[in-house]
């Protein structure tokens, strides 16, 4: 699975969420926003109003802004696994949101795409999630698969 | 042939997911 696949299917996957951001390309994801929005569905007793709250909007081509806001989307995602799902993951290598937010680097992007994953084929609702994956074309089936496999290799419970 | 490697790759993602789906759901701590 190269970082390529990993972030094209990913972010096909994503599209499968009726979020009020544009979230098509990977310029539009790199202001978290629409990651939030998503994670919003997904846990929405976790990732509630006061932490979207805390998510800039409108930011523009502010990367110093899009960066703030991805540092607390990947907080946010760990700090679920941890306090909530009870998961932690070691020896996976986090992504560089810095990258995500100053030059759109979509294997970065990937990476944090995977760990929203994560979030989503774990959480109380994951029937509704999993089924939508099983519905997908079978390519972007097979990355998903790879994904979460990669992260399963990773958690310690 | 192909159709039989697409239908075992069907096989292989089916038995992947479905055992997702049979995990232990999530429990808040507390």
């Amino acid at each position: 699975m190269s970082s390529v696949e990993l972030c094209e299917s990913l972010m096909i996957w994503l599209q499968t969420f009726e979020i009020r951001c544009k979230h098509e390309t990977v310029n539009e994801l790199t202001d978290g926003v629409a990651i939030c929005e998503v994670l919003c569905q997904i846990a929405p007793s976790f990732f509630d109003a006061n932490w979207f709250g805390r998510i800039k909007q409108g930011v523009g081509d502010n990367w110093r802004l899009k960066v703030s806001n991805l540092k607390k989307v990947l907080k946010g995602i760990l700090d679920y696994q941890n306090d909530i799902l009870g998961q932690q993951i070691y020896d996976y290598r986090m992504p560089d949101v810095n990258a995500i937010g100053e030059r759109e680097d979509p294997e970065e992007l990937g990476r944090l795409l995977q760990l929203t994953l994560g979030c989503a084929v774990n959480c109380d609702h994951k029937e509704k999630y999993i089924n939508i994956i099983m519905g997908m074309e079978e390519a972007v089936q097979v990355v998903v698969m790879n994904a979460i496999q990669e992260l399963m290799t990773k958690e310690k419970p | 042939d192909s159709k039989a490697a697409a239908s075992g790759s069907e096989g292989v993602l089916a038995n992947f997911f479905n055992s997702l789906l049979s995990k232990k759901p999530a429990t808040s701590p507390g």
